[in-house]
């Protein structure tokens, strides 16, 4: 699913 | 990384080091709400736990590092080194009625009930309402220094553009977050009150002062 998972953002 | 995150992050160091400028210029905190800066550091500290565990990048390391160490080093000036230029009388916000609801909301809506993804959504939903104290600390003592009206703007820019950003990651990643855009936009429409002032005030070289 298309959330945030990866989190690379500030 | 794209033009509207490297902005919204621009923008963000940029409201950091305005805050330092004011603070350390006129070594007053006058107008500023330690209470705000507190949820800051929160909101970086509950953020930013990854910073040792998961690298992204150099980039996003090195500013990880700037803003956690930044807004512990504002919370010194305010309630230790400048303390006395503090005004604890107008920064009375009862941030007990945001962290509380704020944290419910975390471990109720969010993308999976783990420990580190419901931190990080609080980290989320907290920063939307983060500015709160400050916001209410101008509406109480009825101005905002022009210095103290610059860093409002940057740092309501600053997710302004982080809109933009997942706007943009929406059409070319068919990223979304729908809990970063959600608090993201609460964020921004809490400025917009402000954004009219400022646009309309300070661009003509006039004070922010209230009732407008």
């Amino acid at each position: 699913d298309n959330n945030n998972n990866n989190k690379d953002e500030l | 990384m794209n033009i509207f995150r490297l902005c919204g992050d621009m923008s963000h160091l940029a409201a950091i080091i305005i805050l330092l400028l004011k603070m350390w210029k006129t070594r007053s905190v006058a107008g500023i709400s330690g209470k705000s800066q507190i949820l800051f550091a929160t909101v970086f500290t509950a953020r930013y736990l990854d910073l040792f565990t998961s690298f992204i990048s150099i980039y996003n390391t090195c500013m990880k590092v700037f803003f956690i160490g930044t807004v512990y080093f504002t919370i010194y000036l305010i309630y230790m080194k400048f303390k006395a230029t503090y005004d604890s009388n107008h920064d009375s916000f009862r941030v007990e009625f945001l962290i509380v609801p704020v944290g419910g909301l975390a471990f109720l809506v969010n993308h999976e009930f783990a420990p580190l993804e419901i931190i990080w959504t609080f980290s989320i939903y907290l920063e939307s309402v983060a500015i709160l104290p400050q916001l209410f600390m101008i509406s109480k003592t009825g101005e905002a220094e022009t210095i103290t009206s610059h860093y409002l703007f940057a740092l309501g820019s600053y997710r302004a553009l982080y809109l933009c950003n997942w706007i943009y990651r929406y059409y070319a990643e068919g990223f979304f977050d729908l809990i970063a855009v959600v608090a993201g936009v609460v964020q921004t429409i809490l400025y917009c009150d402000f954004f009219y002032l400022y646009i309309t005030k300070v661009m003509k070289g006039k004070k922010i002062s209230l009732p407008a």
